[in-house]
């Protein structure tokens, strides 16, 4: 799975995700990353999210759309929000994975619980920078 | 005026930290920087934020390392099914696109779902239609195949017969 968030100028979210799907899956099945709230979400709000992984969970727990509520809610800062989603509700109920997040003032957030996670942030500044298997 | 970031991820499908070679390493990372450089030019550029990530997922589809669009991994019987969303954070619009095969990016065909339909989400033919009436490119499904793709379908199939295959988690992620 592939995904991408921003947060541009005028302060607009916007989220991004796309997939092949597991090795070998069933024909016909379908993960988080097409269903909004689960995988995929983008609220200015709140937060955009892009998340990959064990996708049958993503859409048990929405993960996208519970950060978002733990925001709007909760008052929740979007790292505190999307650690907790990741860290626990995915991870504590065999969901591995992860997830790249950022919020209307442009700050990210990108958790993840599992072994090889790809990810890069660019922001303003022109920093560039790509990870493999670490956060 | 608020300072713009951007974020990617990129799934490689079964592979695993062993099998990471300091060449497969770096070209990784360079997919990842170009995905970036893309959706940075779009935002440096006073662009929207619906234009920089589906400019950087589109760089990603495009390189056969990723698990999407040029590099997506087969089902069970061996065909390929891609799936894709997109949202916009200022209007909640949404498109999303499922069990697809043809476009070369689909997102941008989630896109054209969201930007030339009442709906959410298409599947099937008509989904086809809505990003070829668009004007998505599409391509051919040998575009779409990889060997390595290929080899970890006979791989997982084969421990799936032998009653061995397990729950790494690398296997069932996108």
């Amino acid at each position: 799975t592939v995904g991408a968030v921003a947060c541009d100028m005028q302060g607009n979210l916007a989220a991004a995700t796309s997939t092949g799907g597991m090795t070998a899956k069933a024909p016909g099945r379908v993960g988080d990353t097409p269903v909004i709230g689960a995988g995929t979400y983008a609220d200015n709000a709140t937060c955009a999210v892009s998340g990959t992984g064990h996708g049958e969970v993503f859409i048990r727990f929405t993960a996208a759309a519970e950060i978002a509520a733990r925001m709007r809610h909760g008052g929740q800062s979007l790292d505190q929000a999307a650690k907790h989603v990741v860290m626990q509700d995915l991870a504590q109920n065999d969901g591995s994975g992860g997830l790249i997040a950022v919020d209307a003032q442009g700050n990210l957030s990108r958790p993840f619980n599992s072994e090889g996670m790809y990810r890069g942030t660019v922001t303003q500044d022109g920093d560039f920078q790509t990870d493999i298997f670490r956060d | 005026m608020t300072r713009f970031s951007l974020a990617v991820h990129g799934g490689a499908g079964t592979i695993r930290r062993a099998n990471l070679t300091p060449q497969a390493e770096a070209a990784y990372h360079n997919g990842l920087k170009r995905a970036l450089q893309a959706g940075h030019a779009v935002l440096a550029d006073h662009g929207s934020a619906m234009d920089a990530v589906t400019a950087a997922v589109c760089v990603l589809e495009d390189e056969p390392l990723f698990n999407a669009g040029r590099g997506a991994v087969f089902t069970s019987d061996g065909v390929q099914e891609m799936d894709a969303a997109v949202m916009d954070g200022a209007t909640r619009m949404a498109g999303a696109v499922a069990g697809i095969l043809g476009p070369r990016n689909p997102v941008m065909a989630a896109r054209a779902v969201m930007e030339h339909t009442d709906h959410v989400m298409l599947i099937g033919p008509n989904a086809l239609k809505v990003a070829r009436d668009a004007g998505v490119p599409f391509e051919d499904a040998g575009y779409f195949f990889t060997q390595a793709r290929w080899d970890a379908l006979q791989s997982t199939l084969k421990m799936r017969r032998d009653g061995i295959e397990d729950s790494d988690p690398a296997r069932r992620h996108g």
